[in-house]
C-alpha cells in the first residue's frame, strides 16, 4: 500500500521543505516510486526538485480549488525518473481563504490524491506532503489526506514550545476526520553537536518520544542549504556528503520500519 | 511620534522573533520605552521576554478578538524596566479563522493599540509587532496598525523565493488599508561569512534594496539561539558577544534613521 506522509510543524524554518525533498529523493535513488506535493504558496519543494512552477503552471491549487485531476499537474523532477511533484504556485496564496467557504473543505486533496493512486501505474511506493509554517486549511487538507505525520523538529529552543499545539491538532483530525492518521516520525534536523542546546532538546525528544525519534539526526550542512539554489536536492548535488548520508541513511530507516 | 514597526516575512524561520526581541531590548537598554506585541499563537517572543503567557494570561487575543483595552494585558519584561510586552496565548491560534467574521477584522489591533498609545503616559519611543510565518488575518492587522516593515531576510537561497509575494502584499495593504506604510528596514540575519551562499544571498538584497538594507548584519551565533532557554534577549544573556553587539549596532542604525 503508498505511504503517505505529511511533512508538518507550524514553527517555521525547521526542515519541512528540505526534509520532505531530501528523502523522497533519498527513496526514489532506491528505485522507490515517489511523489512530492507541495502544499506551501512560497512554492520552495517545487524550486528544490527542479519543477517549473511559474505563475500559469498547473499545480496543486487547481486541483484543490478547481477541480482539475491531479494526472494532468503532476510533473516528473529531473532529479530521478522515480520523482515525481505536484508544484505549488503563487495562487496557492489565497486558497486558504478561498476554501474557507467551499463544499468538503477539508478533504478536497484527499479525493483528489484517492483517485490518482488509484488509476496510477505503475503504483506509488511513497507520497510526500510539504506543508506552509500553520496549521490553517492547507495543513488540515495534508492531515487528512495522509495516514502518517512526520514532523521535522529543529534541534532549538523553540522546537518544543509549538509542539504540544501541533499534537492536539493532529489528535483533532484523527477523532473527526481521518482515524488513519498517526504520527509515525520524528527526524531531529540541523544538529550541531558541538552545543549544548542542540544535545538537550534532542535528548528531550527521544524522552518524550521514544518510539518515533528516529535514530538517525540531520547535522547541520552547508551542502544541504546549498543545493537548493542548483534545483537539486543534496542526495544528487553532494552524494557523500554528511548531509546527504544522513538523510539516505533516515530514508533506509523509514523504509525498513514500514516493512 | 512612536515608531511602529510589523516584523514580518512569511518564510519560516528567519529571525522575526529574534530580531523583534533582541532589537526592542538593545533600544530599551538605551533608555528607550519600547513595546513588543506578540501576534504569533506559539508565543515565542513572551517566552524570549520572559514574560507569563499560559492559557488563562490575558493575552492580545483578548484585545483583538475579544475588545479588551491593551493596557490590561501589557505585562513588564523583566529584562529592561523600560521594555513591555502584549503577550500572545494558544487561544491566538484560532484567531485567524475567528476574525473573518467579525466587523473591521483587519483594523482590530490598529484601533487597539491608537487607543492604548494615546493615554501612555510617559510615550512609547518604539513599538515592534512580532508575526507568524504566513500572510493571513493576523499579519494583515499588524501591517494595519503599523507605520514601517522590518523584514528580517535570512541569508540563506530560499530567503529571496517569497519575497516579491511580501512586498505585493504590503502594496495592497498600502493602496486599501494603510497608505502610511512602508518597507523602511531590511536586515540580514543569520549570516555566515565562511559560505558563499550568504555572500551572494546578501549581495543580491543590498543591490535590490540599497536604502532600505542596514549597514549592519546579524551574524548566525550561537549565543543568540541560546538566550531565550532563559527568557532573555542576547543583549541581557551575554551582552559583549558578536550576537548582541550586532543587535546594538542594528538598533543604533535603526534610531538614527528615524531622526
Ligand atoms: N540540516 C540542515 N543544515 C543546514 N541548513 C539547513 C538544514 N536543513 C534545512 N536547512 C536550511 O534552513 C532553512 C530552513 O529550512 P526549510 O526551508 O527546509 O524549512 P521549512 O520548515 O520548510 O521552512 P518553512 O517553515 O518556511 O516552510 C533553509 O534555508 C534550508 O536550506
Ligand atoms: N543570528 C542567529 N544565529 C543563530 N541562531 C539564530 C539567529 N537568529 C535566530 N536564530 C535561531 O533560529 C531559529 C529561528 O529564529 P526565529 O524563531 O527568531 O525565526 P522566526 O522567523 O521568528 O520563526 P517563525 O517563522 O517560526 O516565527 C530560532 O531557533 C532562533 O533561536
Ligand atoms: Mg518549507
Ligand atoms: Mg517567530
Amino acid at each position: 500500500e503508498t505511504r503517505i506522509f505529511t511533512v508538518a510543524n507550524q514553527k517555521g524554518g525547521v526542515g519541512k521543505t528540505t526534509t520532505a525533498v531530501n528523502l523522497s529523493a533519498a527513496l526514489a535513488r532506491h528505485g522507490a516510486r515517489v511523489l512530492v506535493i507541495d502544499l506551501d504558496p512560497q512554492g520552495n519543494a517545487s524550486t528544490a526538485l527542479g519543477v517549473e512552477h511559474r505563475a500559469e503552471t498547473p499545480s496543486v491549487y487547481d486541483v484543490i480549488v478547481g477541480e482539475t485531476p491531479m494526472a494532468e499537474v503532476v510533473q516528473q523532477s529531473p532529479e530521478f525518473p522515480e520523482l515525481y511533484c505536484v508544484p505549488a504556485t503563487i495562487h496557492l496564496a489565497g486558497a486558504e481563504i478561498e476554501l474557507v467557504s467551499l463544499v468538503a473543505r477539508e478533504q478536497r486533496l484527499r479525493s483528489a490524491l484517492t483517485e490518482f493512486l488509484s488509476t496510477a501505474s505503475p503504483r506509488y511506493d511513497y507520497v510526500f506532503i510539504d506543508c506552509p509554517p500553520s496549521l490553517g486549511l492547507l495543513t488540515i487538507n495534508a492531515f487528512v489526506a495522509a495516514r502518517e505525520v512526520l514532523i521535522p523538529i529543529q534541534c532549538e529552543y523553540y522546537a518544543l514550545e509549538g509542539l504540544s499545539q501541533l499534537l492536539r491538532n493532529i489528535e483533532l483530525i484523527e477523532r473527526h476526520l481521518n482515524p488513519k492518521l498517526r504520527v509515525s516520525t520524528i527526524l531531529l534536523t540541523m544538529f550541531d553537536g558541538r552545543t549544548n542546546l542542540a544535545q538537550q532538546v534532542a535528548q528531550d525528544v527521544r524522552e518524550h518520544f521514544p518510539a518515533e525519534t528516529l535514530g538517525t539526526v540531520i547535522p547541520r550542512s552547508v551542502r544541504i542549504s546549498e543545493a537548493p539554489s542548483y534545483g537539486q536536492s543534496v542526495i544528487t548535488y553532494d552524494t557523500n556528503s554528511p548531509g546527504s548520508l544522513s538523510y539516505l541513511e533516515a530514508a533506509a530507516e523509514i523504509a525498513r520500519r514500514g516493512e
